[in-house]
């Protein structure tokens, strides 16, 4: 759409649909292009194609300007994992296991914290079996806090460095629900000071500008220090995690590509970048 | 909400009946940012604002002695229009065994709801029948078992080596050994850019012949609904959709952006967790919503 093409209000036009299209958000959009027009009132810019890409840096800059990451150097390292139904908790907590023990050479531990929803605990099972990792469970119906206590206490039994704690899906509106996420945290840290040492919040790339409450509302019931964006092996952009780096500082650290135990990659921000045009 | 926003828009109008071109401008801007602040369709938020624009020039909003509320009483009737007047139901005529298919994309809500579906037809005094067609999910086949047992509603013991196609065809016998009444498909969650697995759809369709394919869609999808509704009905021609995870915050203007684009009718809502949460679809409510 800009190969050649001089900056007029159709070619912004265009490039706000882009961006738009791509669950950016409309706040996030404008405050992007506004930034660049003073380079373009200077010239700085002179044609559509160097717009875009100017576009594209300010967005990743953005997405580079988070927080960093925890270091994972605790023994036993505790990562909880949280987020709306649906979004693929379950299955990226398989494929980061399978990515811990394979190229990290890590020992991992599964706890699974769903004890709710229904075959959520066989579920998190298969995905043991595949990454060659232990699980934790408990009846369906137990406390989640206790499934979490237990799973801590087994990894510093049988030697494993790198706990990763399941829990159940659910909309970030619910206060009750989030006073039991909040619970599991408090009573992972009893159990073992400074944990949780990471919790994740899982976002669908399908999802559009409510991704912004969920992080808004589980970052506040448990601080986050990270996300992970699924299924962008699909049509959808994710744009919306933007607005969410802006806002909250916090970085995307893997994305989801598909339902296979390898479909997991550490996000590029260059690359995700370019993507949304 | 959008009526507070567009009452401070015209504020600062001198008496009445002197809009001037920007007034309307700036008016159509603020209902511009609702929709797509609430996920409608950048295009159909586009040619909804051109509709509104039409009208808002007219006698009704210039002559006004309160234009702001004009506006929204405008928004609100071309939206409602927009969203059809009562929800279609389900389709409940034809032979015995009814068919109804469930699909979408991955994690949408297509098995809770198959098991909902099931618990409000038997309320309805019905014999639903379900059967569980994703053998590719770790666990799907048992998550549908167990929700099935959770309400007391049979459950065809899909043979994990089989493939999609052979266990709904197969799970006809089950069925009839129910005399069940209606039976409902669970599929597989896939995107509706794999080939294959939308074939796999087409096929399955077209040997059990389902007087409902209903897609199932996330309430928070954002711009991509569109295109998803519109590809899952172009490949296998949908009946109707139900929107999941409404009892959120999220404004659900992927609903309106599927109806104006797909025509597709929302005929239900899946408002929790637990399997009695599902309601017929109130297009009114969802208007609200997307005004926020
Ligand atoms: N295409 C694709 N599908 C994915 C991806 N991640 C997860 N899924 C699928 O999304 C669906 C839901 O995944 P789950 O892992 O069960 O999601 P969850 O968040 O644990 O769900 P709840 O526990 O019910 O809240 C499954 O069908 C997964 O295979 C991804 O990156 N790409
Ligand atoms: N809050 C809420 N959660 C829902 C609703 N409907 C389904 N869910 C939840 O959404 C998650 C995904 O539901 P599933 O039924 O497994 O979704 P699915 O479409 O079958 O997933 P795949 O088979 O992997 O594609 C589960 O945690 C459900 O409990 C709803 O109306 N509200
Ligand atoms: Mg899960
Ligand atoms: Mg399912």
């Amino acid at each position: 759409i800009t190969l050649g093409k001089k900056i007029d209000d159709e070619v912004l036009d265009e490039l706000e649909e882009v961006l738009v299209t791509a669950d950016l958000g409309v706040p996030t959009t404008l405050e992007l292009i506004e930034g660049l027009r003073g380079k373009v009132a200077r010239k700085e810019l002179d044609d559509a194609e160097a717009l875009k890409k100017a576009l594209a840096q300010g967005i990743q800059t953005v997405l580079e300007n988070t927080a960093p990451p925890p270091s994972r150097d605790n023994d036993p390292h505790v990562i909880m994992v949280v987020g709306v139904n649906g979004v693929g908790k379950t299955t990226s907590i398989g494929k980061l296991a399978h990515r811990f023990q394979q190229t990290e050479k890590r020992q991992v531990l599964l706890a699974a914290g769903d004890t709710f929803r229904a075959a959520a605990g066989e579920q998190l099972e298969v995905w043991a079996q595949r990454a060659g990792c232990d699980i934790v469970r408990q009846k369906h119906g137990a406390d989640p806090s206790a499934v979490a206590w237990d799973a801590v206490d087994a990894a510093q039994n049988r030697g494993k460095d790198l706990v990763i704690i399941d829990t159940a899906g659910r909309l970030h509106t619910k206060v009750n629900l989030m006073e039991e996420l909040k619970k599991v945290q408090r009573v992972v840290a009893k159990r073992l000071p400074g944990a949780p040492h990471e919790v994740l919040l899982v976002l669908d790339a399908t999802t559009g500008q409510n991704a912004v409450s969920q992080a808004k509302l589980f970052h506040q019931a448990v601080p986050l220090n990270g996300l992970i964006l699924t299924k962008l092996d699909g049509t959808a952009k994710g744009g919306v995690v933007v607005a969410i780096a802006k806002e909250l500082k916090l970085p995307i650290c893997y994305v989801g590509l598909g339902e296979g135990i390898e479909d997991l990659r550490p996000f590029d921000p260059a690359e995700f970048a370019k993507a949304l045009f | 909400n959008l009526s507070d926003r567009l009452a401070q828009t015209f504020k600062h109008l001198k008496g009445h009946g002197k809009l001037s071109e920007k007034n309307i401008a700036d008016a159509l801007r603020e209902v511009r940012l609702a929709l797509l602040e609430a996920d409608v369709n950048y295009k159909v938020a586009k040619d909804f604002i051109a509709r509104i624009k039409e009208r808002a020039v007219g006698q009704e909003v210039m002559q006004s002695l309160t234009p702001a509320q004009q506006v929204v009483k405008i928004v609100n009737q071309e939206l409602a229009e927009l969203m059809g007047g009562q929800a279609e139901p389900l389709n409940l005529v034809g032979r015995s065994p009814l068919i109804y298919m469930m699909v979408g994309l991955q994690g949408s809500g297509k098995t809770t709801t198959s098991a909902k579906l099931a618990l409000e037809l038997k309320k309805r005094g019905r014999h639903p029948y379900l059967v569980p067609a994703d053998l590719q999910r770790p666990a799907a086949v048992e998550q549908l078992k167990r929700l099935g047992a959770q309400i007391e509603v049979p459950v065809w013991d899909s043979n994990p080596k089989s493939n999609p196609v052979e266990v709904c065809v197969a799970s006809l016998a089950g069925a009839s050994r129910e005399n069940a009444d209606v039976i409902i498909l669970d599929t597989a969650g896939r995107l509706h850019v794999d080939e294959p697995l939308m074939a796999e759809l087409k096929a399955i369709k077209d040997k059990l012949l389902p007087v409902e394919a209903l897609l199932v869609a996330d309430a928070m999808t954002g711009q991509d609904a569109v295109n998803v509704a519109s590809t899952f009905h172009e490949r296998l021609g949908l009946t109707g959709v139900v929107l999941t995870k409404v009892e959120g915050d999220a404004r659900g203007g992927a609903a309106l952006s599927i109806k104006a684009v797909v025509g597709l009718p929302i005929k239900l809502v899946g408002v929790g967790e637990k399997l009695d949460a599902l309601e017929t679809f109130h297009p009114d409510r969802l208007a609200g919503r997307i005004l926020g």
